[in-house]
């Protein structure tokens, strides 16, 4: 009892606010590991379903935080950075002793094991009885990871099992509780772009509605920007979600939309896809029959490769293709570059405040229909394009001038990396 | 093996042994109110449920239970009454409520400190 008496925190804190008691990050490296320990398996499930639900389970606190969490099944167990098991009454060595079915039926400790009662009905994703055990495990993992109880409802980490239909995610505060001891999720993207669906409703008008896409290597998050998140479960693996394109390091998106005209492009070395939207698959050949991929010097004459980024400018009908500290503007009427281009970035689109341009080499040039703006991104930072609507307000701005910079993850949440061991989860 | 009998053993039983003892009468309660860290006194994980944890005696009670009544969105009587029983017999986590839990009997060895690390992790 000494010995335990030295190891637990002081007593103290505040009762009447368990949200915000002093909690810090426990860990400080950026990938951690997990193991479910070999003798303490549940007899409920197999083995492989646990080991399923509690990959998902790490995967849902990665989606939400900077930190990766890997599976390892070969380190010297001392190694490992948290330990899970299955244990009935006295268990694995914990001086804490479970007490059978009913009350307490999961413990974690602080930087280090999550114990699950045996005795409880644990139950795997698709049930909607007894006690889930991906709910308790996230539960547990956010303890591991730092966060306290809390009464906040809607939250994963509320002391009692709240049974719900078995679908359930991070919400936004558990989502902002685990960023203040973690950070958010930082990082440069290969493009973003938004993607415009058209349908037709009951009485046959067509409607448009767009999401927004960021690539990053192989994977991709859809954005959801009513919700200011990404999707549940993203990212996802570029080749599941878009067929016949480079599964990754794309470096550009071009939507060409102007009346007649519907034209989806993706961009990666001196190449060109063209994507249909109807059928969800890049083009095969073009209407003369010749194949895709295309050589970007001949389809887009006088435009260099490989590109930084690009984007197509609706209302001057102009693609700007960037490729270090050039733009080239690329008539799509015409087929060919501007006479007056290449220009300077600098020069085309000026910096507001001094010195603070992205000047070359930025990642992605994305118009965002939820902002009506422009967004140059360079690495975790952005530059948003002066709008026809800032110059309503302010005049004296200059034409395609720069704002000063600010960081994408403070407009853009949650858009964080997984291990790539869960990638296809 | 524990009996059940349809496909995704929902009727799973849990063999009649390891069953919790409810939490029925005020010694219970003083005890869960103890162990998840609603009273005053240092609360010990005990080691076992029916453990040596001290438990709060006198008002240093009663204002525990109004903490945890409170927190439950319960009338705050500081009087042990059926809806506070039942919010004490539902399932839950073992970590205490208002605290964050402790650092592992068990604990691993520190791993490597990557520089950034704000501070040097203690030895266990």
């Amino acid at each position: 009892k000494r010995f335990l008496q030295m190891l637990l925190p002081k007593a103290g804190g505040q009762h009447e606010d368990a949200t915000d008691t002093g909690t810090s990050r426990a860990f400080s490296k950026k990938t951690l590991t997990w193991r479910l320990v070999g003798e303490a398996y549940s007899s409920q499930l197999s083995v492989d379903e646990q080991r399923y639900i509690f990959r998902l389970a790490f995967r849902m606190w990665s989606e939400v935080t900077p930190l990766d969490f890997r599976e390892d099944l070969t380190a010297p167990g001392a190694t490992v950075d948290i330990k899970l098991g299955f244990g009935r009454g006295r268990h694995l060595g914990c001086p804490r002793v479970f007490d059978g079915s009913g009350q307490e039926f999961a413990h974690a400790w602080r930087l280090g094991d999550i114990h699950f009662d045996d005795d409880e009905h644990f139950t795997p994703l698709s049930s909607d009885t007894g006690i889930s055990l991906l709910k308790v495990a996230v539960h547990e993992i956010g303890h591991v990871l730092g966060l306290p109880h809390t009464y906040r409802v809607g939250s994963i980490m509320q002391p009692n099992y709240i049974p719900q239909d078995p679908v359930f995610e991070l919400d936004w505060s558990d989502r902002k509780a685990i960023q203040r001891l973690y950070g958010s999720c930082e990082g440069s993207f290969d493009t973003a772009f938004d993607w415009i669906h058209k349908e037709k409703n009951q009485y046959g008008e067509v409607r448009v509605r767009f999401n927004t896409y960021f690539f990053r290597n192989s994977w991709y998050w859809l954005y959801e920007n009513r919700n200011n998140r990404t999707r549940y479960g993203d990212p996802l693996q570029i080749l599941t979600g878009w067929h016949g394109i480079p599964p990754q390091n794309i470096d550009a998106f071009v939507h060409v939309w102007s009346r007649g005209r519907d034209e989806r492009y993706f961009f990666k070395g001196n190449q060109y896809w063209r994507y249909d939207s109807e059928k969800d698959q890049a083009y095969m050949e073009d209407e003369q029959g010749r194949g895709y991929p295309k050589l970007i010097s001949e389809g887009f004459p006088g435009v260099p490769s490989s590109l930084d980024t690009a984007f197509y400018e609706r209302r001057q009908q102009l693609i700007y293709f960037f490729k270090e500290s050039l733009v080239f503007a690329f008539d799509v009427n015409r087929n060919q570059v501007l006479n007056s281009y290449p220009k300077k970035m600098t020069q085309v689109f000026p910096a507001i405040m001094p010195q603070n341009h992205p000047f070359r080499n930025i990642d992605s040039a994305y118009y965002s229909y939820a902002h009506n703006s422009i967004f140059f991104f360079k690495g975790n930072v952005y530059w948003k394009v002066v709008s026809d609507k800032d110059r309503r307000q302010s005049s004296r701005l200059p034409f395609n001038g720069l704002f000063p910079k600010k960081s994408i993850s403070e407009k853009w949440f949650d858009v964080c990396d997984v291990h790539m061991s869960t990638l296809n989860m | 093996e524990r009996l059940f009998h349809s496909r995704d053993r929902s009727d799973l039983e849990p063999s009649p042994l390891s069953r919790a003892k409810p939490i029925a009468d005020l010694h219970a309660a003083q005890r869960f109110l103890s162990r998840y860290g609603w009273s005053e006194v240092p609360s010990v994980w005990g080691t076992s449920p029916q453990g040596s944890a001290e438990a709060p005696v006198g008002s240093t009670l009663a204002q525990a239970m109004r903490r945890f009544q409170r927190a439950n969105s319960l009338p705050a009587s500081g009087k042990l009454d059926s809806p506070t029983l039942a919010a004490m017999n539902r399932p839950r986590c073992g970590v205490p409520d208002t605290r964050l839990p402790p650092q592992s009997a068990l604990s691993t060895p520190p791993a490597p400190i990557i520089p950034y690390s704000p501070r040097p992790r203690s030895r266990p």
